[in-house]
């Protein structure tokens, strides 16, 4: 068995990017579920991430976006509340 | 900085290491963290102490999955380490995640390079937007004896808590020919960057660059702010696009466009203009190849190829300098003369035919430079 998930797979990928905006982005949970009107919030914390990392803020996990995502880094969270 | 916090209400703090990873001997360990303290105390007016007993404002260690901070770590990769803003109690305290292969090396995960940004947040820093900060999140790698604090760093700390106070105001203005300034006659000179101007070959080091005019004239060395008062010290690549009039000098994740002799006002712009992923965080060094009518950036062992026409980065590239430039792995600095290439890598540097693709002489660093 793969030790990782393959990259490059859409299923995956969004998978990782929740759990990643979830982790550093207090993206809340069951956010598939919880779209109302107006944009998801999937890709509005997309857009943050992005905007905060200094990329292209399309609000897609395009390959810019996934390949800083899988970036080693600091676990201090870059949003919500601090403790 | 962090909302609300406005760092500690002290200058002289203290730290404690409370456990040390089996990857590296603890004298390692011990080294790695004082430097990572000194990147900050080299800056501002704080002092850090170690003390081996009692509770420290800055409580160091190693762990791995839950460790009773209710942000546990990942395993292998990811998340690599974690620090919480000053305050009591857990305030100011650095997480190392013990999963992760430690090193003073490059082979693993930096310890003085992730412990700086660390103590990046124990002081009072949140996370940079800028690239090519040490407290942007994501990790890279820089050989720790190359390694200097960005300005937006020292801008964010010295916000904080001041600028460290020299222990004597200089009386007379700064001159280039200063003890302190490094000199080209040393047998072991490195150069920052090197690149021609307008037929000059100009060698960057630190605050200042040397200016071989002609060959025959002695070399004049100038402090940069002296010529270019916008330009950064410690330039780490440029390269001259003759049919623009134009150099281009690189620091971190920014580049300044020098226009016949003055620098632009749009400068500086971002390397990701050019087509640099986000993975990069600084050129090496850079030069424009008349033979093959490219632009090559060279970062780590890979290098990019540039069409200054379509200004695009051509496709398929990142590839690996050895297989485009045999004999060569990593290049610090380069620089074309009279259809050859000259590489510079530590105290070596190498004459390439780009016509033959392949090295044809090796010479003394400072062998362009009359002394």
């Amino acid at each position: 068995f793969p030790a990782e998930p393959p990259r490059g797979n859409e299923e995956n990928d969004a998978k990782f990017a929740e759990e990643y905006l979830k982790r550093y982005y207090n993206l809340q949970n069951n956010v598939r579920q919880s779209r109302k009107k107006g944009e998801n919030p999937l890709t509005l914390k997309i857009k943050e991430m992005q905007q905060f990392l200094g990329l292209k803020v399309t609000g897609k996990l395009d390959s810019e976006t996934m390949e800083v995502m899988h970036q080693p880094r600091c676990g201090f969270v870059d949003a919500g509340e601090f403790n | 900085i962090f909302p609300g916090n406005k760092g500690w209400n002290k200058k002289e703090l203290t730290y404690r290491i409370l456990n040390y990873t089996p990857d590296m001997l603890q004298s390692e360990v011990d080294y790695a963290i004082q430097r990572a303290f000194k990147v900050w105390s080299d800056v501002t007016p704080l002092t850090f102490t170690r003390i081996y007993s009692g509770v420290s404002d800055i409580e160091i260690s190693f762990a791995a999955q839950v460790h009773n901070d209710y942000y546990p770590f990942d395993g292998p990769h990811g998340t690599l380490a974690h620090a919480f803003a000053p305050s009591s109690g857990i305030g100011g305290d650095a997480h190392f995640d013990e999963d992760e292969t430690w090193t003073s090396g490059s082979n693993g995960y930096n310890l003085f390079i992730v412990a700086a940004h660390e103590f990046g947040h124990s002081l009072g820093l949140f996370h940079s937007s800028d690239p090519s900060a040490l407290m942007y999140p994501t990790y890279h790698f820089t050989e720790p004896s190359e390694f200097r604090l960005p300005e937006d760093d020292v801008n964010g700390i010295q916000s904080l808590y001041g600028a460290r106070t020299a222990p004597e105001e200089p009386t007379v203005p700064e001159k280039p020919n200063d003890p302190s300034t490094p000199s080209t006659c040393l047998p072991n000179i490195t150069f920052d960057a090197v690149t021609t101007l307008r037929g000059e070959i100009i060698f960057f080091k630190e605050k200042t660059f040397w200016r071989q005019i002609s060959q025959n004239s002695e070399v004049e060395q100038h402090l940069i702010s002296t010529f270019w008062p916008t330009l950064p010290n410690h330039i780490q690549a440029a390269y001259e696009f003759q049919d623009r009039d134009q150099v281009l000098a690189f620091k971190g994740a920014k580049y300044w466009v020098i226009s016949g002799y003055e620098v632009t006002e749009d400068s500086p712009k971002s390397i990701y203009d050019l087509g640099f992923p986000r993975t990069v965080r600084k050129v090496d060094a850079a030069v424009y190849d008349d033979n093959s009518r490219k632009t090559y950036f060279f970062v780590n062992d890979n290098y990019w190829s540039y069409d200054e026409q379509k200004q695009s980065m051509d496709s398929g590239f990142p590839k690996k300098i050895v297989d485009r430039f045999p004999g060569l792995t990593k290049i610090r600095a380069a620089f074309q003369k009279d259809g050859f290439l000259y590489f510079f890598d530590g105290h070596h540097q190498y004459e390439f035919s780009s016509a033959k693709r392949r090295v044809t002489r090796l010479l003394k660093n400072n062998s362009w430079i009359k002394c």
